[in-house]
């Protein structure tokens, strides 16, 4: 008969234990937001310094905890208990309750509630045809223009990871070459008054046809943003353009916290992390989009293509592990979405 | 976790019709941004 009396405790200890620990962690957390908030009040930007947490984290096995994770935020909460972990869960990590789209005692599980959808309208969409709509919530933490060959994009002062490690070798990025890059500095530096020299010159005189700086159509720029979602942030990915996908890139790999102190310890934080890649075409060139797990989020959900799951078991962890591909048919054409569409999700463990 | 957008879109390199057609963002370091709300135009 004991046994059978822990058994029935199971459930709520679980839960409750789950509850501290995520009160301690966010204690935590709230005391190493609040020095990195008052360092950058300060004007201080923190330079790229991995240190001993760092490399502790690379020992660690956090694909298996994310996934441990993910079956315990399985576990079904009693229709009862629902409300107060919800609400509780809110308040520690600033969600909007309201927004959610059905009555909380209807989500079964924490993942279930995790990977919510909002209440219609929730989130308008900018109807400016020329808008480029932010996919996510979160927070930006770094956007611009890639300029040089060999496009790389700052992670944090002091380190930057390559654009082409992040989509993946035979990304269907365009390259940016050093001539092309040439041409738009010299450009920039010599007005057209300025007809001395410069590769530029050499490319209109040589085909004047192809290229007329002042008549031509605009040329095309490679642009990207980096933005990040707290705990508490809606989960959906929504598409921020009406775009052809193409292609998916599946890249398994670790699955180191993605915060802001991960970022300035880890090294290619985000080439070495679970992530899916999705490319493709818009009307003004190239698309991608990477959406880079995390231990606690370890799982990316595509809902133009259900059936592909990530973080799961491997048996060798092989850096160089190549991608796994898939091109959506009908190939060229691939999976056409509208701006504001849903179109994946991430979810826990 | 993150999302990291990668994209074309139009610069304008020639100091003549600077601005006539080309992508700028218009959001800043730091901002909260939301599903929808814009990115740049």
């Amino acid at each position: 008969s004991s046994s059978s009396q822990g058994n029935s405790f199971l459930v709520p200890g679980a839960t409750v234990a789950t509850i501290l620990m995520l009160g301690a962690l966010h204690a935590r957390r709230l005391y190493d937001d609040k020095k990195v908030e008052d360092a950058r009040e300060k004007g201080l930007e923190f330079e790229f310094h991995p240190d001993v947490k760092a490399t502790f984290l690379q020992l660690l096995p956090l694909r298996s905890i994310s996934r441990y994770w993910g079956l315990l935020t399985s576990v079904e909460i009693p229709v009862w208990l629902r409300p107060y972990v919800y609400r509780a869960w809110a308040r520690a990590f600033h969600s909007n309750l309201e927004e959610a789209a059905m009555p909380l005692d209807e989500y079964a599980t924490l993942r279930d509630f995790f990977v919510r959808s909002l209440k219609e309208g929730s989130r308008p969409i900018d109807p400016d045809p020329r808008c480029l709509v932010s996919p996510v919530d979160g927070i930006i933490l770094r956007f611009g223009e890639l300029k040089a060959a060999g496009a790389m994009i700052e992670q944090v002062k002091g380190f930057s990871y390559s654009v082409s490690s992040l989509l993946g070798a035979n990304s269907l990025l365009p390259m940016i070459t050093e001539e092309t890059t040439h041409a738009e500095s010299s450009e920039l530096e010599n007005t057209p008054k300025d007809q001395s020299n410069k590769s530029w010159w050499r490319v209109s005189l040589a085909s004047p046809k192809v290229w007329d700086p002042v008549a031509s159509s605009p040329m095309k720029g490679l642009f990207y943003c980096v933005i990040y979602l707290k705990p508490g942030d809606y989960h959906r990915i929504h598409s921020p353009i009406d775009w052809n996908v193409l292609v998916r890139r599946h890249f398994s790999g670790r699955l180191f916290p993605v915060n802001e102190r991960a970022t300035r310890t880890i090294r290619n934080l985000y080439v070495e992390n679970e992530r899916v890649v999705l490319e493709g075409q818009w009307q003004e060139g190239f698309m991608g989009i990477a959406a880079i797990g995390a231990t606690n989020i370890g799982s990316i959900e595509l809902f133009i293509e259900p059936e592909l799951r990530t973080n799961r078991p491997r048996k060798k962890f092989f850096h160089s592990e190549p991608p796994e591909e898939r091109i959506y048919e009908p190939e060229g054409v691939g999976v056409m979405l509208k701006k504001g569409d849903e179109m994946a999700a991430f979810n826990m463990g | 976790s993150t999302v990291v957008l990668v994209f074309q879109a139009p610069v304008s390199r020639s100091p003549k019709n600077q601005g006539s057609s080309e992508f700028s963002f218009c959001t800043r370091k730091g901002d909260r941004i939301r599903v929808g709300e814009a990115l740049g135009r």
